[in-house]
């Protein structure tokens, strides 16, 4: 896996062209509300158990 | 006889009408754990018609002398029910008498994949006409297959399913690999640590909030190819790579821009992170997973 191949999966996933240029000031201050947070917490959990199956 | 590990297996013949028969195998402790079913070939023996039917038949339907003969896996379902799959299907000549071997890999991929304590591996052979409709000539009554111990009582023509497979113990990959060893080409197919550093990617500044970076692994490593005798036998099956076999999802927390405003988003992003590096024949059957 190459950060490319991350990228492109990324935008992908986004249905995006290009990675969008975000400034600092864009997230300065901002806070994960808790269920986001959450959210993302239940994913982690859950790619741990469900594991696709290749060939 | 071709295979590092060979096993017969014999079967017993549960129902027979005039065109379907039903062979059933028990399986348990015939396939190892820890090895890979390369392929599974079923057995059957056409008996030879006799010349007086062979004579009338040809005298009645000159043009047509081939039955259609198809294996299906049955599976009895938790309700009872019955679900087949088909697995193989092809026309046999009535002129013809012998050993007819059938591919039946699929059936015992599907097979393996029931739930313990597994119901036995049955098998259903139809022998159907070639074709429906004019010309339709009744060949198929004329296709018989050797049950147990019925071919005249000579020899050994009872049905046989041939299970090829492969010792991972020497022909698997090895786990993750030893960080204390370096990897070179020689080594066996083992999982490596990989990190991913995203705060270190210019693209992702700002815009990938969490995580910060993650251990993606790599497959490494060579794998123990067959002997030559095998790929002779097996020519669909390509040389032995090291591979991921499991992947795991990726979940991300990032910033998106609408409207002026930035808020996280959550998001996933399949096959990511390796779980499980493989030895795998390329061209190998992929196998078809088992529908409810």
């Amino acid at each position: 896996l190459t950060e490319e191949q991350v990228l492109d999966t990324l935008l992908q996933q986004l249905q995006l062209s290009q990675a969008p240029i975000l400034d600092r000031a864009d997230v300065v201050g901002l806070t994960i509300p808790a269920h986001v947070r959450a959210q993302y917490v239940a994913l982690l959990q859950r790619s741990q158990a469900d594991r696709s199956r290749g060939k | 006889r071709f295979s590092q590990n060979f096993r017969d297996v014999a079967g017993r013949f549960l129902v027979s009408d005039t065109s379907t028969h039903l062979l059933m195998f028990t399986m348990e402790q015939r396939l190892q754990p820890n090895s890979e079913l390369v392929q599974a070939v079923l057995r059957l023996f056409q008996e030879p018609v006799p010349r007086t039917a062979l004579r009338r038949h040809d005298r009645l339907a000159p043009h047509s002398a081939r039955a259609r003969v198809t294996i299906e896996w049955l599976r009895v379902r938790e309700d009872g029910s019955n679900r087949t799959s088909l697995i193989d299907s092809r026309l046999v000549s009535i002129h013809e008498s012998g050993w007819k071997a059938f591919d039946v890999t699929e059936a015992v991929n599907f097979w393996q994949q029931l739930n313990r304590p597994r119901q036995p591996l049955l098998l259903q052979v139809s022998v159907q006409r070639e074709h429906l409709g004019p010309g339709a000539t009744s060949a198929h009554k004329l296709v018989r297959f050797a049950a147990q111990g019925t071919w005249r009582g000579e020899g050994p023509g009872e049905p046989q399913l041939e299970l090829h497979t492969l010792d991972l113990k020497d022909y698997g990959a090895q786990g993750n690999c030893d960080p204390e060893a370096p990897v070179t080409e020689g080594s066996r197919c083992c999982r490596q640590e990989l990190y991913l550093d995203l705060q270190g990617m210019k693209w992702a500044e700002n815009w990938v909030l969490e995580p910060p970076g993650f251990l993606a692994y790599e497959c490494v490593g060579s794998c123990l190819q067959p002997p030559e005798s095998l790929s002779i036998k097996w020519p669909f099956l390509g040389p032995r790579q090291c591979i991921a076999s499991e992947t795991a999802s990726l979940p991300m927390i990032i910033s998106m821009k609408e409207g002026g405003r930035t808020r996280p988003q959550v998001i996933s992003l399949p096959n990511m992170r390796v779980q499980k590096c493989s030895c795998a024949s390329d061209g190998a059957l992929v196998p078809r997973r088992l529908e409810p």
